[in-house]
Formats: C-alpha cells, sequence, structure tokens
C-alpha cells in the first residue's frame, strides 16, 4: 500500500 | 525519529558543513573529488523531488534543503569560484561507470514501478558508490588533508548510525527497507579501510597516508 512507499528517512 | 538517525543525520551535516568551510576558508579545494561532490549532488536531487508534495515534519523539510544547498553550492565553489585549484589530474574516476550500472539496477529493483520511486532507488544506490572517486583520488594521491579526513570520517560514520537505526526500528516497530539496508551497508564497507586508517592515523596526530 501506498504508505510504505512515503519515504520518512533523509 | 531515532537517537541513531538523529546522530546520524547531524554527522551528515557536520561533514557537509566540514567540507565547505574547508573549501571556503583555504579558498581551495585540493585533495576533495568533485566527481564525487557532483554525485552527491545528484544523489540529493533525485531523492527529494518530493520535498515540495510529500510534508513529513519540519526537521525533515529544512535537512533536505540544507542538503540540497550546501551539496550545490560545495559543486558551485569546486567548479566555478575555485576553479584554478580543483586538482582535474587525480579526480579521474570515471563516474559514468557508477551511475549507468545504477540506473539499471534502479529499474530492475526497486520497490515501486514508478518514476518518484525508481529516481529514489537510484539515489539510494548511487549513494553506496558516490564517495569511490574520492577514495580513489587519495589512493592516487597516497594522502589527505587531515581536514579532508574529518569530513570522510563523519561522512562514513553517517551511514554506519543508519545501520544501527535500521536495526533499531526493526525491533521496535518491524519496519526495514531492504534496498536502503542492503546500499548503506555497502556504502558503510566501502569506508571501513578509511576508518582503520583514520583510528590508527589521524587521531593519533600523523598525516593520512594511504601504503603507497
Amino acid at each position: 500500500n501506498d504508505k510504505d512507499s512515503t519515504h520518512d528517512e533523509l | 525519529m531515532n537517537v541513531f538517525r538523529l546522530v546520524g543525520d547531524l554527522s551528515h551535516l557536520l561533514a557537509i558543513i566540514i567540507l565547505l568551510l574547508k573549501i571556503w576558508k583555504t579558498r581551495s579545494c585540493a585533495g576533495v573529488s568533485g566527481k564525487s561532490q557532483i554525485l552527491f549532488s545528484l544523489v540529493f536531487i533525485t531523492r527529494y523531488l518530493d520535498l515540495f508534495t510529500n510534508f513529513i515534519s519540519v526537521y525533515n523539510s529544512v535537512m533536505k534543503i540544507i542538503y540540497l544547498v550546501t551539496s550545490l553550492g560545495t559543486v558551485y565553489l569546486m567548479y566555478f569560484k575555485f576553479k584554478a585549484t580543483y586538482d582535474s589530474n587525480h579526480d579521474t574516476f570515471r563516474i559514468e561507470f557508477l551511475v549507468v550500472p545504477v540506473g539499471g539496477l534502479s529499474f530492475l529493483v526497486n520497490h515501486d514501478f514508478t518514476p518518484l520511486e525508481i529516481l529514489w532507488t537510484f539515489s539510494i544506490y548511487l549513494e553506496s558508490v558516490a564517495i569511490l572517486p574520492q577514495l580513489f583520488m587519495i589512493s592516487k594521491t597516497g594522502e589527505a588533508e587531515t581536514i579532508t579526513s574529518h569530513y570522510l570520517f563523519a561522512l562514513g560514520s553517517y551511514r554506519a548510525l543508519y545501520i544501527v537505526n535500521w536495526v533499531y526500528r526493526y525491533y521496535t516497530e518491524g519496519f526495514f527497507d531492504l534496498i536502503a539496508i542492503v546500499a548503506g551497508c555497502v556504502q558503510t564497507i566501502l569506508y571501513c579501510d578509511f576508518f582503520y586508517l583514520y583510528i590508527t592515523k589521524v587521531l593519533k596526530g600523523k598525516q593520512l597516508k594511504l601504503p603507497a
């Protein structure tokens, strides 16, 4: 799902 | 956010600032690989395209902007302002041998076959090898200025700390991103022989000299 594709790390 | 990732980001920021100050204060980019700096700018540009579309936190957005501005600023100083001091004779690593395979791999191995995700994957793979021109240049000149070795130590430490962050996040959140982890391990491994030289020589006040 697209939640995982959000990369929250720099 | 956890302490490992925060210290890692600060170590990364410290490395970038050390390099920028070294070039600005000495008005010279001797011993610094412009090709690696170009690759790092490419890493940030391809990774932070979602800067305006995908808000994570103020910290995240501010750090992305700082990384983009400082890395492009470093490239500007090296190739324009202090171009006369750029040592192109020793900065000869063929970066197309890095960009092309990394570009191909990012099409083959990624989480999602969409433009943003492929560019993010390209950025992760590219970052793992972006330091090679710099390490190659030091091996050619056989030595590095002490300030440049501090830069490399901080830069290498940042991704090593990220590995600790990924272990921590796996056990606390069950989160893990295999692409970032594998590339991060490759990246950190490339620094191992430098870390050894840094700890055995530079920390004892000696000049960093690679065995000829």
